[in-house]
């Protein structure tokens, strides 16, 4: 379903190269449930980017259900995006403005869905992360954790097909996290693809596959 | 050293009151340790606002080093904050068009201190969070539990007497927290009063006393 060959990720910042992934070749079948783990600063993140089409990549290929991501155009790469790929940010990325309800129903507003099963839809994700009674407020008026849970409602209103989470459940305690992991557990029995970055060895366990990051490679 | 008495913070959404905090009493002595625990939305960031005299309290009493906080004004209460306290946030709360060394020394220039020595000590703490080689970027470049890095080495640059850390490992591997849990503990011998958040037990269990938040009260 996803394959990465080769593939490389140069920051140049005046005449320093920092590699933030520099080789990397994966394959990830449908209905794989992965978990990605590695020190901080490994490059966990920036994979992540690439494989849900939201960074371009330096060197090397990128293929989604066949779509050769790392040659298409950004409306095409937009679509992708929206139609296949729910993702958790690290830093949740919420839009201020919008309340609860409102950014959980942004990916449906991409997709054309009417208003009404747009609403019905999100109030839905909402309770699957236990946030029901704060659907009217803004992110600051958040926990860290509420935070993350909508940004994890959000990642999985529109039903993808595959999911990118991560560290889901960084902001969680644990029986909070033990509901999200349910949660995406689920999702996996279900046949969606499941890709998780996290620190949380209990975490990376729930995954049929670990692959390990360091210094920008799979090791 | 901190001292809170009936503390209440009620946030009043239209009709809507969510009672963060719901009456807490504690009692914080000069070099303790101690870890805050709790479900998501239980109080524990809005807990340290009110002990790190960032934000006022609905109801109740807050003294710290015998100053009566609650009821000073808003410099007395920004220069208590400057010269004692140390404060790592739970989403970091980094300028983003500062680089590391700047974002850094910030507490420095708000306590006076001349550049060189200012520069000084702040790559001395750069250096304590292993980022020594990332100086001269700013957050944008950098990974998540590198921004947290920095979050903690501005915290501790003015070596404040008390530090509160909200979820200080929440991005970090094990490896790197451990470095960081290393730190802390090598502060709290030394005398400083410590504080931290955390959902990990492991952390938790580093310190010598644990509280533990529910519903905005102390269980
Ligand atoms: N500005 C605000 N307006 C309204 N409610 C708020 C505001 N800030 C915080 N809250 C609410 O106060 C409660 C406590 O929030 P707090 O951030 O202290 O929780 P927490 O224990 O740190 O949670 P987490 O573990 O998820 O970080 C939550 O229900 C939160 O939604
Ligand atoms: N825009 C950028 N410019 C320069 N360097 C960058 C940029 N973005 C990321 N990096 C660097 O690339 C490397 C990998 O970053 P990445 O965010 O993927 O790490 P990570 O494994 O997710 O770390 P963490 O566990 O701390 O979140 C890091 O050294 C980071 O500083
Ligand atoms: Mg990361
Ligand atoms: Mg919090």
């Amino acid at each position: 379903l996803i394959e990465l060959r080769d593939v490389r990720k140069i920051y140049r910042i005046g005449d320093i190269e920092i590699r933030a992934l520099d080789g990397v070749s994966l394959e990830i079948h449908e209905g794989e449930y992965i978990a990605i783990i590695g020190p901080s600063g490994s490059g966990k993140s920036t994979l992540m980017h690439v494989l849900g089409c939201l960074d371009r990549v330096t060197e090397g290929h990128v293929r989604i259900d066949d779509v050769d991501v790392s040659r298409a155009g950004s409306d095409r790469l937009a679509r992708t995006r929206n139609e296949k790929i729910g993702f958790v940010f690290q830093s949740f990325n919420l839009l201020p403005r919008l309340n609860v309800l409102e950014n959980v129903e942004l990916p449906l507003v991409y997709s054309g869905i009417g208003k009404s099963e747009r609403r019905r839809r999100a109030l839905e994700a909402v309770a699957a992360v236990g946030l029901s009674d704060r659907t009217g407020n803004r992110p600051n008026q958040l926990s860290g954790g509420q935070c993350q849970r909508v940004a994890i409602a959000r990642a999985l209103v529109n039903r993808p097909r595959i999911i990118l989470a991560d560290e889901p459940t960084g902001a969680l305690d644990s029986r909070t996290g033990r509901a999200i992991m349910d949660l995406f557990r689920e999702l996996s029995q279900r046949g969606h693809t499941v890709a998780l970055v996290t620190h949380d060895a209990n975490v990376a366990s729930e995954a049929a596959r670990q692959i390990v990051l360091r210094d920008g490679k799979i090791v």
